[in-house]
């Protein structure tokens, strides 16, 4: 699954994502990227998230609605992300999942719940500091 | 510190960066960034969880979700469970642009698709082909299902409900090679 926020230099905002989804799915299974607030989220006066993992645990949080409106309460996006994943991590300690926050100056984040076998989160970003696409990975 | 413009994308896929980033270079909107960053994921099978040829279903079907969100006016289009079309967020797009609605499923959405003029063709590739293969040949394990019988951690369906209810301990089936 990829999970994408853009945000241009006069603050506007958009987020995306696209997957094919858990392999050996029943057929009909949707996972949380297509859902509005879960897979993605963005509110160009407040920030946005996008986040991937075991889908069919992690839509039931709204993990991206959540940590956009931390952002839009104050919080910065490592925590808006940090906060999404343990409320998360409550119910499931166990669930495979991560998350990436950015906030409308441009400020980014994330987080991840680690479990045997995932302990990094990689993700990339490109803004002014650097043309190319920088590889950046956070300890879940 | 801070800069603008950003782009930001789960994982390592450092191309799908590139190809927004591009967009945003060039004056485009955040939405063609963020629409052509994610269908070069598409396009390319980003770590067999994107796109066409991957993560078959029960029937060994390829099945697509997708969602793009403008951040300006809170208008989302979304895609799920999508069958035979290979651009998923153009689908998720195209909903948002060409219908008052938020989100498509489902064969109606791949008809919808095809409406807009979208190509249909087949998801299905020798790799996802051999990996619902040798599933099958695995007694279909892993599956999602609970409380069936056949007991479905030892063999493959059909599955009927079965008459008493166990709360089971949640499988851990997601993981780096299958997740959303």
């Amino acid at each position: 699954t990829i999970g994408m926020i853009a945000l241009d230099q006069h603050g506007h905002m958009a987020a995306g994502t696209s997957t094919n989804g858990l392999t050996h799915k029943v057929p009909g299974r949707v996972g949380d990227s297509p859902i509005v607030g879960a897979g993605a989220y963005a509110d160009s006066s407040a920030g946005g998230a996008a986040a991937t993992g075991d889908g069919d645990v992690m839509m039931r949080f709204l993990p991206s609605y959540l940590a956009v409106e931390l952002m839009r309460a104050g919080a910065d996006p490592m925590a808006a992300c940090k906060s999404a994943i343990s409320r998360i991590k409550r119910h499931y300690s166990e669930f495979f999942g991560a998350i990436i926050c950015a906030n409308t100056t441009g400020h980014y984040g994330a987080a991840c719940n680690k479990v045997s076998g995932f302990t990094q989160f990689q993700f990339m970003v490109s803004n002014a500091d650097s043309d190319a696409p920088v590889l950046k990975s956070v300890d879940c | 510190r801070s800069s603008l413009p950003l782009v930001i994308n789960t994982w390592p896929f450092k191309n799908a960066a590139s190809s927004a980033w591009s967009v945003l270079q060039s004056s485009g909107s955040v939405l063609d960034a963020v629409e052509k960053g994610c269908a070069r994921c598409e396009t390319e099978q980003c770590d067999g969880s994107v796109g066409y040829g991957g993560s078959p279903d029960e029937s060994g079907e390829t099945t697509l979700d997708a969602m793009i969100m403008n951040g300006d006016t809170m208008e989302v289009g979304a895609v799920a469970d999508l069958r035979r079309i290979k651009n998923a967020i153009g689908v998720a797009r195209a909903v948002m642009e060409y219908t008052d609605h938020t989100l498509l499923v489902g064969e109606s959405a791949s008809l919808f698709a095809e409406n807009m003029g979208f190509i249909a063709e087949d998801l299905t590739t020798n790799k996802s082909l051999n990996i619902f293969s040798q599933w099958l040949k695995g007694n279909c394990q892993p599956n999602y299902r609970k409380n069936v019988s056949p007991d479905s951690s030892q063999s493959c369906g059909p599955y009927r409900p079965k008459g008493t209810l166990r709360r089971s301990r949640r499988a851990q089936h997601a993981n780096l090679h299958s997740h959303d």
